[in-house]
């Protein structure tokens, strides 16, 4: 048997929602650990990869690994049968299950719903833990701003590292620009910008993927920017308390 | 996306 229950269902809300114009159909795998998810967008430049601790969960059982093929549409139209407020519970009885119950409760209201699950099969990315030259720590709402704006002028975005800050930059048929962003130390966590650059990276990528990932800002005040010359960004939302939401985007080749 | 690069040249298939 398997039942996690969110204390906060609007957060699992959030999650669906900041990965469902990436991906369509997903293997959600449960184990003893917790919740995870690995699925790469249509044109496998970008990577989805979510990992939920049991600890976060309010209740929290799985006594046999599990695989649930879903689809982000469907799940979708079921979650808008819930209330932001609520606390969603996840359940299956089987050891196979063939389909996903959920259970909506408010303080006045408590809905049932069963989802079809599907037999997908999907290739796993095997992402070495790497460490990363250059990671820069900032309010997620200024990246979100930045690439909606730069993303005006040209469709590939460039990040420069040093130790001084993180610079975006665009170069267009209109013109170009940039955008340096300083480091800073304020008391408020959420408004600080942290840069550690081992090695300074210069790097260019679709800026469409980037406003796609920046839907799950609603998840973290702030985002971390993983980078190293030549190979894929990771742009990690910390879910606080939970776990982590992952986006990986393969750089461009310079044109 | 023709100056794009799949993931897979990264991060092998498992």
């Amino acid at each position: 048997m398997f039942e996690a229950k969110f204390e906060d269902g609007g957060l699992f809300k959030k999650i669906v929602e900041a990965i469902k114009e990436l991906v369509k159909n997903v293997n959600l795998e449960a184990n003893g650990t917790g919740i995870s998810l690995q699925a790469m967008d249509t044109s496998h430049v970008a990577l989805v990869a979510l990992q939920l601790n049991e600890k976060g969960f309010k209740k929290y059982r799985c006594e046999k690994s599990l695989t649930m093929g879903l689809s982000i549409e469907n799940l979708q139209k079921i979650l808008k049968c819930s209330g932001n407020d609520d606390q969603i519970t996840l359940r299956t009885q089987d050891e196979e299950p063939t389909t996903l119950s959920f259970t909506f409760e408010s303080k006045n209201r408590i809905s049932e719903f069963q989802l079809n699950l599907m037999s997908l099969d999907q290739e796993q990315l095997g992402v070495p833990d790497t460490e990363y030259s250059s990671v820069v720590r900032m309010p997620s709402n200024e990246f979100t701003k930045i690439c909606r704006e730069l993303g005006n002028i040209n469709e590939a975005i460039g990040i420069e590292t040093s130790k001084e800050g993180i610079k975006f930059y665009v170069k267009g048929d209109i013109g170009e620009g940039q955008v340096s962003v300083k480091i800073n130390d304020t008391e408020k966590p959420e408004e600080r910008v942290e840069c550690e650059v081992d090695e300074p990276v210069n790097l260019s990528f679709a800026v469409r993927y980037f406003n796609l990932f920046n839907k799950a800002s609603a998840l973290s005040s702030q985002v971390i920017l993983s980078m190293s010359q030549d190979q894929p960004l990771v742009i990690e939302y910390i879910i606080e308390e939970m776990g982590s939401l992952k986006l990986y985007l393969a750089p461009k080749i310079n044109d | 996306e023709e100056y794009q690069i799949y993931l897979n040249k990264y991060f092998p298939i498992v």
